[in-house]
């Protein structure tokens, strides 16, 4: 049985706004820990890994572990229902086949019900493994988004190279080229708007705009986006 | 194919 209450529905709308095109069909796997997705893309060249904790839940229930099987598309049209200070509750019974949801307005004269049909989904765990990177770059979210956006004009591919004290986003096509150089920025005030780049050594790698643009979608959620590069293994954001 | 192919076995290699 999972009984999950969030005071806000505004943070599950982004996360499912966030991975709704990377994730077609995939488990939810709860435990008393809280619920976890992970879950490669269609194509299967990208890892979403996401874990919200019970903590970030006011009550949190999960008797046993389940697997909740969902079409996120489906998911995504339910979330646009709801209001984003409307506290939400999703349920699972037993041998459930349905995820039932329920947002209910701050003042509690609207309550919305929706129930989506579960589905079997194959579980192959998956997992970011623990890696050394050669470069781990802080900067803050909405700016990676709007380096992502505006290269994507010169090119489908973005070359990100880290040297000692910058960053810099290259994208070259057949109309041009274009770079964005981020500089360190230590000692600011806000936190989310420091920039700091981490070296072991100096890497030079090509990726996917339109992979990039997707993961950037995740801006909202978090004020700094780290990005973990190294040769040969995949990027992590 | 390949691409993928090594992709599957990272991520599973957790």
């Amino acid at each position: 049985m999972l009984e999950a209450r969030l005071p806000s529905a505004v943070t599950l709308k982004k996360i499912i706004d966030a991975v709704k095109e990377l994730v077609q069909d995939a488990n939810f796997d709860c435990n008393d820990s809280g619920i976890a997705l992970q879950a490669m893309d269609s194509s299967h060249v990208a890892l979403v890994a996401l874990l919200m904790r019970a903590e970030g839940f006011d009550p949190y229930r999960c008797d046993r572990n389940i697997a909740l099987g969902i079409n996120f598309a489906t998911l995504a049209k339910v979330m646009k229902c709801a209001g984003n200070d409307d506290n939400l509750t999703i349920k699972a019974g037993e041998d459930a086949d349905v995820l039932s949801l329920m947002f209910e307005s701050t003042n509690s004269d609207r309550i919305s019900e929706f129930d989506i049909k579960l589905m079997d989904v194959d579980a192959d765990h998956l997992g970011i493994p623990e890696t050394d990177y050669s470069a781990t770059i802080k900067m803050p979210s909405a700016e990676f988004q709007r380096i992502c956006r505006d290269l994507s004009v010169m090119s489908e591919t973005v070359t990100i190279e880290a040297v000692k004290d910058a960053v810099k986003f290259i994208a070259s096509g057949d109309t041009g080229s274009g770079s964005i150089t981020v500089k360190p920025n230590q000692a600011v005030d806000k936190k989310d708007m420091e920039v700091t780049v981490t070296l072991q050594e100096p890497v030079k790698l090509a990726f996917s705009l339109k992979y990039l643009n997707h993961f950037a979608k995740a801006s909202t959620l978090a004020g700094s986006v780290t990005l973990s590069l190294s040769d040969d293994v995949p990027l992590m954001i | 194919q390949l691409l993928q192919c090594f992709l599957r076995g990272y991520f599973s290699s957790v």
